[in-house]
C-alpha cells in the first residue's frame, strides 16, 4: 500500500484546496511553528478512521473544519482525499483507493471508498491490518511508550500478530 | 496465544537489537518481561549506550530515551512490515550525530517503505527526497511550496 | 490575601503581555480566572499570535504553546526578580525565527540577572557570553571544555 | 545573588573533579546526547536543597554518586559546591557563601555552609526566597504547566506574593 496523494479542502488551518503529490522515499514537511504541518498528520489520521478528538487536537468535532480568521469567513465543510496505490495491503479489487471523508458544521459526516458512500467502520476496517494506526511517531507517543508500567508497550507487541 | 506471544517477543528483540545498534553505535539493546507471567507482566525495556552500564531505558538522559524509543518503534513497525512510517518532530531532542544515524536508518528503510518527516532540522530536510514547505503567508491559512531537491526549483502547488 | 493575589495576577498579566509580544510580535496574551472564585479557581491563560483566533494557549501548535508557556513562566520570574534563569533544551521545539527573539528577550534578561542554558541548537550557543563543551571522551565519564566566544580559544577546564 | 562558581567531584557522570567559573551573562552548556548538560543542572538543584529522587532522575539516593564504568571504579561520595556571590539574596553576613552537600555510599549526608557543618534546612532556607527552585525551566515543566487544571500554574502564581 503507498500513499500517492493528500487532498485538504477546509481542514483546520488549510482553507484553501492543498495538493500533495507524494513521490518515493523520504518527504519532508518544513516551516515555521503553526504553519500547519501536524495537522497534515492530524488530517491523515482523521480520513483513515481516527474519531478521537483528542488525538485530533480538537475540543469538539467542529473544530476540524477552517473556523475563519480577520480576514476570511468560517467555512462550512471539511473534507480530506487519500489516494492509494493498492498493491494488496487494503482487502479491496482496486488498483487505486481513494478514501474521502467529509464533517460539515451541521453535524453530518459523509465517508466514501472511490466515491461509494460507506460508514465510517468500513474505512477503519480498510486500516485495520496495515497498522496505519500506530505508524505515526511523535513526541507524545515517545513519552507514553516510556512509561514503565503502561499497557502501550504489550498492546503494540500484540498487535504485530 | 502463549506461543504465538513468545515468537513475536523472540522477534521483536532481534529487530530491536539490530535498530538500536544503527542509531547507537556498538550499543546493546533488551527486551524482558518483568514477571513469570507472559501475558500479564510488564515489558522493560534495557539498553547500554557504548561505555555505559546496562539500564532501563527511562533512566537516560532525553536523547539517550528518545533514541532507544525510537529504536523499539521502529523495530515494531517493521517487523509488522508497515507501508508508511510518519514522524512528527521526533529528532528535536537528538544531537546532530544521532540524527545523522537516525537519517540513515530512515533511508535504508525507505527502500521499501513510504516515508514522511516532519521536521524543524536542515539536515533532516536535506537527506529527504521532495519537501514540502508549509508556510501562512496570509495569516492563519496554512499555504504550501513544493522544493523540489533535484532541481532546486521552487514551486507553488495548490 | 484576596487583594494580594489580584495585585499579583494584574502584575503577572502585565508583565506576560510585555514578555508574550516580544517572543510572538503582534501577539496578545492574557491571564483570566475561570470562575468567580478568586482563591480557588483555575487559571487559563489566552493567547493570540498574529492573524490568529484567541484561544487558550492549550488549543496551539508544539511551538506556539511553548512559546506561550515560556514567556509566562519568564514573566513570573521577572515579577520576583529572580536572580537566575536556568534553561535546559527549552528551544528544542521552537522554529528558527522564535529563537532569534527568545535569544533577544534572554540578551535583554542578562543585564540584570545570570542565565545559565543547556542547548543544541547553533543560534542560541552563538549568542551567549561563554561555553562549556560536555563531552564524554572517556566512556561514561563527563569531560568539560571551555569554549571561549571573545578570543576563539578553546581551554581544557577541570 | 550571583553564581560564580559550580564545582563537582564524582556527582553521577562527573567521576573527576569539575570546576565551572561562571562569568556574566550568558553561559550555555553544549554537547552530544548523554554527556552530562542535565546532570549539572540536577547538581545545581542538589546542592541547594532539592530531595526528590525523582526530580533528581535518581531510583535511590546513591545513584547520584559516580556508578563506575568498565574502566573505572565506583565512587564512594559525591559532592557538589557552589558559591554564590551575596548581594542582598542571601539571608546571611557574608559577601560570598559556599554551599557544599555530601552523601556517602554509607548513607550518610553532610552540609555545610562556608565550610561550617548544618543542616539540610539550613541550606533550603537559604534559597527559599530566592525563588531558586522554580528558576529551572525544562521539558518536563513546560508540559506540567500546560495542564490547565493542575494546581501548579496558581502555586507559581502565589510564590511571587
Ligand atoms: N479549525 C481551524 N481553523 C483555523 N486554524 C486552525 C484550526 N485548527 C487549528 N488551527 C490552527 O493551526 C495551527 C496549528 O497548526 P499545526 O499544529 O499543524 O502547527 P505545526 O506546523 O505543527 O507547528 P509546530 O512546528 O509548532 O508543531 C494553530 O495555530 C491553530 O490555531
Ligand atoms: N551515578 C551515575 N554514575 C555514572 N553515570 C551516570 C550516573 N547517573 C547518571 N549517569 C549518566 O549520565 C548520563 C545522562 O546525562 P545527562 O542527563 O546529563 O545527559 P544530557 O547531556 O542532558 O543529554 P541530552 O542532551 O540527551 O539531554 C546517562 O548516560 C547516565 O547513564
Ligand atoms: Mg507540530
Ligand atoms: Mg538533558
Amino acid at each position: 500500500m503507498k500513499l500517492k496523494e493528500i487532498k485538504l479542502l477546509g481542514f483546520k488551518s488549510f482553507s484553501k484546496k492543498t495538493e500533495f503529490k507524494l513521490k518515493a522515499g523520504i518527504t519532508t514537511f518544513v516551516g515555521p511553528n503553526g504553519c500547519g504541518k501536524t495537522n497534515i498528520i492530524d488530517a491523515i489520521r482523521w480520513c483513515t478512521g481516527e474519531t478521537g478528538t483528542k488525538t485530533l487536537r480538537a475540543e469538539r468535532v467542529e473544530d476540524l473544519i477552517f473556523a475563519g480568521t480577520e480576514s476570511r469567513p468560517p467555512l462550512g465543510m471539511a473534507e480530506v482525499k487519500l489516494v492509494f496505490e493498492n498493491n494488496g495491503g487494503i482487502p479491496l479489487d482496486y488498483e487505486e483507493v481513494e478514501v474521502k471523508r467529509q464533517f460539515f458544521r451541521s453535524g453530518e459526516g459523509k465517508f466514501l471508498i472511490n466515491n461509494t458512500p460507506c460508514r465510517l467502520r468500513d474505512i477503519q476496517n480498510l486500516f485495520a491490518n496495515s497498522g496505519f494506526r500506530s505508524a505515526i511517531l511523535d513526541q507524545q507517543m515517545i513519552e507514553d511508550f516510556l512509561i514503565s508500567d503502561s499497557d502501550m508497550r504489550r498492546e503494540l507487541l500484540e498487535s504485530i500478530a | 496465544a502463549v506461543k504465538q506471544f513468545r515468537e513475536t517477543f523472540a522477534g521483536i528483540r532481534k529487530e530491536f537489537q539490530f535498530t538500536y545498534e544503527r542509531l547507537s553505535p556498538n550499543g546493546k539493546a533488551d527486551i524482558r518481561l518483568s514477571g513469570d507471567d507472559i501475558l500479564e507482566s510488564n515489558i522493560e525495556v534495557w539498553v547500554q549506550p557504548e561505555g555505559k552500564r546496562l539500564k532501563r531505558m527511562e533512566l537516560f538522559s532525553t536523547g539517550e530515551k528518545t533514541l532507544a524509543a525510537v529504536a523499539l518503534l521502529l523495530a515494531i513497525m517493521r517487523m509488522r512490515e508497515s507501508p508508511i512510517y510518519i514522524m512528527d518532530e521526533i529528532d528535536a531532542p537528538l544531537d546532530e550525530n544521532n540524527i545523522e544515524r537516525l537519517i540513515a536508518l530512515l533511508q535504508n528503510f525507505s527502500e521499501k517503505a513510504q516515508i514522511l518527516l516532519v521536521t524543524h532540522n536542515r539536515r533532516t530536510m536535506e537527506a529527504s527526497n521532495s519537501i514540502y514547505g508549509i508556510t501562512m503567508e496570509e495569516q492563519g491559512v496554512s499555504t504550501v511550496l513544493s522544493i523540489n531537491l533535484n532541481d532546486k526549483r521552487l514551486e507553488l502547488s495548490g
